[in-house]
């Protein structure tokens, strides 16, 4: 079988999809200053999974207000400069006027993978981190 | 009452793939 290492080399979503890919990738990014690119992926995948019912609207609201305010509001911050500004402001008025749909962040979440598969995943695929540990 | 972080971190972790 394929060592899971050259798995991660197949694409971003092999190497997000396995655990020890990920706490590579993440020791990678701390290292280069960017790793809230990976949390806010993962914190727009894990928003999408949360089903709309009544029993969790306030905490899909409080949800989505914690990640606008943590990733997109601080336009220095590393995800919100990645960001087009369109998609910022199309977050930013669904969290104002409380219309909290589970598809919210995708295009985000999409801005910032294409900026990972352009971007980092390469680098990292070259960097230290990843040759030694293969 | 969660705290925003803790929302965050249960959010981030929800996603992450399950040890193999």
């Amino acid at each position: 079988p394929t060592p899971p290492y050259l798995r991660w080399a197949e694409s971003l979503h092999s190497l997000l999809d396995d655990q020890d890919g990920i706490n590579l990738f993440r020791t990678f990014l701390k290292q280069e200053d960017c790793s809230d690119l990976l949390d806010f992926w993962f914190a727009c995948s894990g928003f999408r999974k949360l089903e709309p019912n009544d029993s969790n609207e306030e905490k899909r609201l409080k949800l989505a207000k914690a990640i606008f305010k943590k990733y997109i509001l601080d336009s220095n911050g590393i995800v919100s400069r990645q960001i087009k500004p369109a998609t910022k402001t199309f977050i930013r008025d669904s969290v104002m006027r409380q219309q909290i749909d589970p598809a919210m962040f995708d295009q985000a979440q999409m801005e910032i993978q294409s900026m990972m598969e352009e971007n980092t995943y390469p680098v990292f695929l070259k960097s230290d981190i990843y040759l030694e540990y293969t | 009452i969660d705290s925003e972080d803790d929302l965050l971190q249960e959010c981030i972790s929800s996603a992450m793939p399950k040890k193999k």
